[in-house]
């Protein structure tokens, strides 16, 4: 049940180009375009265009020179795994890499030549075994893996130390930005690719995870697991965990703020005390089975913090978490839990509603610098100086043209942010004033109704 | 909820996570736009891919092909003014709107809502025994005014803060309850003037029910649908 797509790379949205370059598009799946590139010798990779459902068969990839990676939304680039990798998979006889130089440093003599030694490994009468140039190779099945003869007169050939791919990236803590090239388990089992549903259907498509780099089949751990695993090509082995080995020395997570008086973002680098749920349940320890038994253990997950019943997030969730000591709830959040003012210093203060600040903080509350008022971009602004002649929306300074409650604000210049409040607080001794509709006048439109009726139960019925 | 009883709240949509896992409630104000708690979310500029509302039935785990569930992605969020803990979320299309799936006014800018009005919460969070699990839950429960409420807060609670539900033990929200709707029956029409946010455990005797005031908002919430 493995997919021909199993022995390529792929690059989302982008298409690989090189100058005065053209071959025969067909019209295709993308399996059947992988198992022609696979068929035909001189292909390296293809260019897939989703809308067209054709493909470019190319005869080099992205790591050569010459060629362009260009973004493309409705093409995808797949490149042979071997060309990518700078590592090896067994004795790396598809070792397909760039490596030119031996381990002691000595440059690789062109498979071509026999000078300065002579030898009968020649690309034209073995033209299956990638004898490339100078590239290191594995034409003869070596135990040492990719070799070449070197153009030392002294040094006939020597093995040109490629790691393998299970031992060249180590994993710190459990692996959850692991992001090497293993694609087999720890029973040698090939990992299904991750956007492809079969043989095992699952939750993990890549669009959904876009942090998790969840490429190709390549092991990953996206759920909190104890180590990266993937599903297998194997109908009957769902999931099984791969063989990679840990780091030496300290492990500790990388990019997380650690806090304690309160959680950032979704919590993982919190280290407070807090030890009951939002409902003031009180939480099991994590080095206990009872009342829930579970794999997040401190041995398991020695990264997390995971000392006493203290609420932690040791798996991603949305917030930190225990196991509670009621038999009938398993998990809840702690969601009493503060969560860390990210805003940035105000830099200025308002009166009333702002609508007469004329300042000149031009930031919002998150840092992010405010667009121009006279601009269409990023975002096209519906209030302009023109529309509000009288609000002094000059440059990109925070202001309140609508008179809105809250204070000043601003578009933004960050594309997904549109607008926001601003980095100004108000002025102390001055209250905010809401506008408030006539209630008696108030009349609702089509919402707020629905049929009272009894609850059916389903259950019985 | 505790001690509630199964019934129908059309605009009270379940927010599942990446897993398909139910965690927050919402309330379906505009077709495509929903109010919720800015505390279910790890931020406001967080990646929303894979979430999803689910809206239409009173199921907490409706099967894939049930006919009446509608799950539509969220395609962003916005958060809400400094101190709010609202989060207004946008979804990939609009809902269908029908029997099992509306929308629930907003009340006008600055409404405070009498003391004594009826209104219900609603949510697939913890019942804690004292419900069903499978399904929505409704509790019905009057408003109290902020002066009568802050006896039992030590005048904690703030303007932008509604209290509702009542001072017995074991009654009101709940995990997972969190970010659902107060919905109040007024001008013949049910008005989303609370949000459920999580306070210090279930149905604490002497402490009722504390909610962010919508009122406080609306202005907020109708910019950020129509800009």
């Amino acid at each position: 049940q493995r997919s021909p797509l199993n022995d390529y790379h792929r690059s989302k949205g982008v298409q690989l180009v090189r100058p005065s370059y053209w071959t025969q598009e067909m019209p295709f799946s993308e399996e059947d375009c992988a198992i022609h590139c696979t068929r035909t010798l001189s292909c390296r990779a293809f260019n897939y265009n989703l809308q067209s459902k054709q493909c470019q068969m190319l005869d080099w990839t992205s790591q050569e020179t010459g060629t362009e990676r260009q973004r493309h939304n409705h093409v995808d680039l797949y490149e042979k795994k071997d060309y990518m990798r700078e590592c090896i998979v067994n004795k790396g006889v598809t070792y397909r890499g760039y490596r030119y130089i031996t381990k002691s440093g000595k440059m690789c003599q062109h498979w071509s030549s026999n000078v300065p030694h002579e030898h009968r490994n020649s690309p034209s009468q073995f033209p299956r075994k990638g004898l490339d140039l100078n590239y290191c190779r594995n034409p003869d099945n070596d135990e040492n893996g990719p070799w070449c003869y070197t153009t030392d007169w002294h040094t006939r050939l020597e093995d040109c130390g490629i790691k393998r791919c299970d031992e060249m990236e180590c994993l710190m803590c459990n692996g959850e930005d692991y992001s090497g090239f293993v694609d087999h388990t720890e029973s040698g089992r090939e990992c299904q690719r991750w956007d492809l549903s079969y043989p095992h259907g699952h939750n993990y498509q890549p669009e959904k995870y876009p942090e998790k780099n969840l490429d190709n089949n390549y092991c990953r751990n996206p759920d909190g697991s104890r180590r990266p695993w993937c599903y297998t090509t194997d109908p009957a082995v769902e999931r099984e965990y791969c063989n990679i080995r840990k780091c030496d020395g300290e492990h500790r997570l990388n990019d997380v703020e650690i806090t304690k008086t309160c959680f950032k973002h979704n919590g993982v680098g919190y280290r407070g005390t807090i030890n009951q749920t939002s409902a003031r349940t009180p939480c099991q320890r994590w080095d206990k089975q009872f009342p829930h038994k579970h794999e997040f253990t401190p041995e398991n997950y020695s990264c997390k913090g995971l000392e006493e019943n203290y609420c932690r997030n040791p798996d991603g969730s949305e917030a930190p978490w225990c196991f509670t000591k009621d038999r009938g709830v398993r998990t809840a959040f702690c969601f009493q839990l503060e969560r860390c003012n990210d805003d940035i210093e105000p830099e200025d203060c308002y009166t009333g509603n702002g609508t007469t600040y004329r300042g000149f903080v031009s930031k919002t509350r998150k840092g992010i610098p405010c667009q121009m008022w006279n601009t269409n971009s990023p975002h096209r602004p519906r209030v302009t100086p023109q529309t509000h002649p009288n609000a002094g929306l000059l440059k990109n300074y925070c202001r309140n043209p609508d008179g809105d409650s809250h204070g000043p604000w601003c578009y933004t210049s960050d594309p997904k942010v549109q607008w926001d409040y601003c980095a100004i607080r108000t002025c102390n001794g001055h209250a905010k004033s809401t506008n408030k509709e006539d209630p008696a006048s108030v009349e609702f439109e089509s919402c707020g109704r629905r049929e009272d009726r009894p609850v059916e139960n389903k259950k019985s019925r | 909820i505790l001690r509630g009883t199964p019934g129908n709240s059309p605009w009270t949509v379940s927010l599942r996570n990446r897993e398909g896992k139910h965690f927050c409630g919402g309330s379906l104000v505009r077709r495509n736009w929903i109010i919720s708690m800015k505390q279910c979310f790890s931020s406001c500029y967080a990646e929303f891919r894979g979430y999803e509302a689910w809206m239409g039935t009173i199921l907490k785990d409706p099967r894939s092909d049930d006919p009446d569930k509608q799950a539509i992605p969220i395609r962003r969020a916005v958060c809400g003014p400094k101190h709010s803990n609202l989060i207004m979320l946008e979804l990939e299309r609009p809902a269908t709107l029908n029997s099992r799936v509306a929308l629930i006014c907003l009340p006008p800018q600055g409404y405070i809502v009498p003391e004594g009005t009826s209104c219900e919460i609603a949510g697939w969070g913890e019942t804690q025994g004292t419900g069903r699990d499978d399904v929505l839950n409704i509790l019905v429960m009057p408003v109290i005014s902020n002066n009568v409420c802050n006896r039992y807060y030590r005048g904690r609670l703030a303007e932008t803060e509604i209290c509702a539900g009542t001072v017995l033990r074991g009654f009101g929200a709940c995990e997972r309850d969190y970010g659902g709707p107060l919905a109040c029956f007024t001008h013949s029409c049910w008005v989303l003037e609370g949000v459920i946010i999580p306070r210090r455990g279930c149905g604490r005797p002497n402490h009722p029910g504390i909610f962010v005031r919508v009122a406080m908002y609306v202005d907020w919430i109708k910019k950020v649908i129509e800009l």
